[in-house]
């Protein structure tokens, strides 16, 4: 473990908990696209399969457990508990395109050709795509609740502080795994430019409105 | 060299 491994973790689970609160509080999923979140809980189900065969941490498994246990949560409030508040005609973006060209990748490049890695493998394409449904949807409405700003800057944030742990696990453990840091660049990059309409418009008090 | 997968991260 290092600090940007930490700090990375930290800022995801405060982003999962931020949109938990976000949407009980205000008992409203709006501007919130339940697809990234249906794709979120993809991903970690089909990340954390080996949560009860392969124990290393106790701080890793119940991060593991909390981050299935919520994003399950979020999307049971989105389309069961709040589903009168789901904008569903701005979050439309074809979530099969990121599904099937992510599961064919995860067969061609991993690192294991059996279930449990091609699954870890594709749920790492997929993480790195998978919130693409909510750009889309926040390019659409045109603007995002201050609140979401922050859930989408800790969000990206967390992976872009991983890229750092890789680079800190290269240098000092002599170790690096490609198709993490690959899909992590990609993840990263989507964010740029959510991160430089953050960094200047909602740091500075404004509303974030992404050009429609 | 490459390691084995990030199997120790979330």
């Amino acid at each position: 473990m290092n600090i940007f491994r930490f700090l990375g973790d930290i800022s995801h689970l405060s982003a999962i908990i931020i949109l938990l609160l976000k949407i009980w509080k205000s008992r409203s999923c709006a501007g919130i696209s339940g697809k990234s979140q249906l794709l979120f809980a993809i991903v970690f189900t089909t990340r954390y399969l080996d949560l009860f065969t392969n124990f290393i941490s106790f701080y890793n498994t119940s991060m593991k457990v909390v981050y299935v246990a919520s994003s399950y949560a979020t999307v049971w409030m989105i389309y069961s508990k709040f589903k009168a508040t789901y904008d569903g005609n701005h979050d439309t973006f074809r979530v099969e395109f990121l599904i099937v060209p992510t599961a064919i990748l995860s067969f061609l490049v991993n690192h294991d050709f059996t279930p449990l890695e091609i699954l870890w493998t594709f749920s790492i394409y997929l993480e790195s795509v998978a919130i693409l449904p909510q750009l889309f949807m926040v390019s659409k409405t045109g603007e995002a609740e201050t609140i979401t700003s922050h859930y989408l800057f800790a969000l990206g944030i967390y992976r872009t502080l991983y890229l750092f742990n890789w680079i800190w696990r290269y240098q000092f453990e002599e170790f690096f795994d490609l198709i993490a840091i690959v899909a992590g660049l990609v993840q990263t990059v989507l964010y740029c430019d959510f991160f430089y309409l953050y960094i200047t418009k909602v740091l500075k008090g404004k509303k974030l409105s992404l050009p429609a | 060299e490459t390691n084995t997968a990030a199997k120790d991260e979330l």
